[in-house]
């Protein structure tokens, strides 16, 4: 028996947004630890992590490890169906077919339940290393949303060099090239509007950035991203989730054939 | 010219 009662339903339904684009089918993972999900991404690219630990759950029950498949575009669109202020209840029963999302109004005068079917997913589990990043950037989540979207008008790729400088972000197409230099700023009014590099060794990489756009999907979920990258490695780009966990992308770099 | 490498390249299945 499962059962994951979840006060602030509307992190849910932003992480289903966040991730619904780069990932169709994926597992989701219950232990005691809490709700998981990792899953590649069909080109085998670029590769999701999410966890939300049980201590963010107003209620957590997991009798025993369950795996259950799912379409993430189905399970977005019932999730769509809870109002923003909803507590949403995962609910499913050990080696049932369904799974079944209550959503309770705040006030209690409406609750729904909405069952959906579950599918057999036959995903690889990947062992992601612990490793030193050469350079991790904090900045606003909306700052690299925005620089993103506005290189993925003029290239396919970006460059993403840390220096003592600061971090830049460069692309080139066939209209001309962009370069945008992050400076460090720690001296803010808030502390979520600060870029902060943590340096060790100079890293430059390039990226595809059809992926970078999906992964800022995720900007809801957060207020700052971390953008971790060492010199032929995956980039993590990873969003925080409030008291609860994260989401994190990883992207294979463009490597020399 | 760069190619697109894959994550299995860096992670392994476990």
């Amino acid at each position: 028996m499962l059962e994951l009662r979840l006060v602030q339903g509307s992190l849910l339904k932003k992480v289903l947004e966040s991730i619904k684009e780069l990932v169709t089918d994926a597992n989701f993972d219950c232990s005691s630890t809490g709700f998981s999900l990792q899953a590649m991404d069909s080109s085998h690219v670029a590769l999701v992590a999410l966890l939300l630990r049980s201590e963010g759950f107003e209620h957590y029950r997991c009798d025993r490890n369950m795996s259950m498949g799912m379409n993430l575009n189905n399970m977005a669109k019932m999730l769509k169906c809870a109002g923003n202020d909803d507590i949403i209840t995962i609910k499913a029963d050990d080696g049932g077919d369904t799974v079944t999302f209550m959503f309770e109004s705040p006030t209690q005068d409406k609750i729904s339940d909405f069952e959906m079917k579950l599918m057999d997913i036959d995903s690889e589990h990947l062992g992601i290393p612990e490793a030193e990043y050469h350079a991790i950037v904090k900045m606003p989540s909306s700052e690299f949303a925005r620089i993103c979207r506005d290189l993925s008008s003029i290239g396919d790729t970006v460059v993403i060099s840390v220096t003592k400088e600061g971090v830049k972000f460069s692309t080139k197409g066939d209209i001309g090239s962009a370069n945008i230099v992050c400076r460090q700023n720690t001296s803010v009014d808030k502390p979520e509007e600060a870029t902060v590099i943590d340096m060790n060794e100079p890293v430059s990489l390039t990226f595809a950035l059809r992926y970078m756009n999906s992964f800022t999907k995720a900007t809801p979920l957060s207020n700052t991203v971390s953008i971790s990258l060492s010199n032929e490695l995956p980039v993590v780009v990873e969003y925080k989730i409030a008291e609860m966990g994260y989401v994190r992308f990883y992207l294979a770099p463009k490597i020399e054939e | 010219l760069k190619a697109q490498a894959r994550i299995a390249r860096y992670f392994g299945s476990c």
